[in-house]
């Protein structure tokens, strides 16, 4: 391994092939990759992991404040949970956001993301939560009528069997006929990574 | 226009869900 000043993360050159194989990503856009993470890992503290400030300072550009859905994002990279993102575990999880990767795969990681609670339903009550949180984050009021309203309305279109919860399979449904839903799922940036980071080339290891 | 939108429509609006920023630097 290299990176001495970052010892806890093993960029080998067995790991890089490794989760080549594991993901949609090449092994150069793998290494270009880890431009991107050694960046991101070092922008508060600099030992090779992201933590949730780090993550909260790229998406918001101000490393304090508490956000749920930073916070479900977290949770869901971090699959190892032990509080912070590993280089592995930040591949794994972009490799879902990758503009070819499998539809499946972006509708169960929206199914996750929204499951707050994670109980297998996307429950009326986190619904509710999630509206208020994106409200209170835009600076918006909506009388709790029309909140009711709203979320009423999504349940009427996506909770098939009305049992005031959404499993799966009516998630994969109301998605498909709301593919809008998942615009969020896809970072063209991913299909541009070796050009983005071009210094990869100086720390390669490996020739696609 | 909030009311005009289903719920996910809303929430995916948020900054936190969005992660193009993450190369923004």
């Amino acid at each position: 391994c290299f990176e001495p000043r970052q010892p806890r993360l093993k960029k080998c050159a067995q790991e890089i092939p490794r989760l080549a194989n594991e993901t949609i990503f090449t092994t150069n856009e793998v290494e270009a990759l880890y431009e991107l993470f050694k960046k991101l890992s070092s922008s508060i503290i600099d030992d090779g992991l992201i933590h949730k400030e780090e993550l909260q300072l790229a998406l918001f550009q101000t490393p304090s404040g508490e956000n749920l859905f930073v916070d479900r994002i977290f949770d869901l990279f971090d699959e190892k949970k032990n509080g912070v993102i590993e280089f592995d575990e930040f591949v794994h999880a972009l490799s879902v956001f990758h503009p070819n990767a499998p539809m499946e795969d972006k509708i169960d990681f929206a199914f996750r993301l929204y499951d707050l609670r994670q109980t297998g339903f996307i429950e009326r009550e986190e619904v509710k939560q999630m509206v208020i949180a994106i409200l209170m984050e835009s600076d918006m009021t909506l009388s709790d009528d029309l909140l009711e309203a709203i979320i009423d309305k999504t349940f009427a279109d996506a909770d098939a069997d009305k049992d005031g919860r959404i499993n799966s399979e009516e998630w994969k449904d109301f998605v498909l006929r709301n593919p809008n839903l998942l615009k969020n799922m896809t970072l063209p940036y991913l299909k541009d990574l070796t050009t983005l980071f071009p210094s990869f080339v100086f720390n390669t290891k490996l020739e696609d | 226009q909030p009311t005009a939108m289903n719920a996910f429509e809303l929430i995916s609006m948020s900054k936190g869900l969005n992660l193009s920023n993450l190369f923004d630097i």
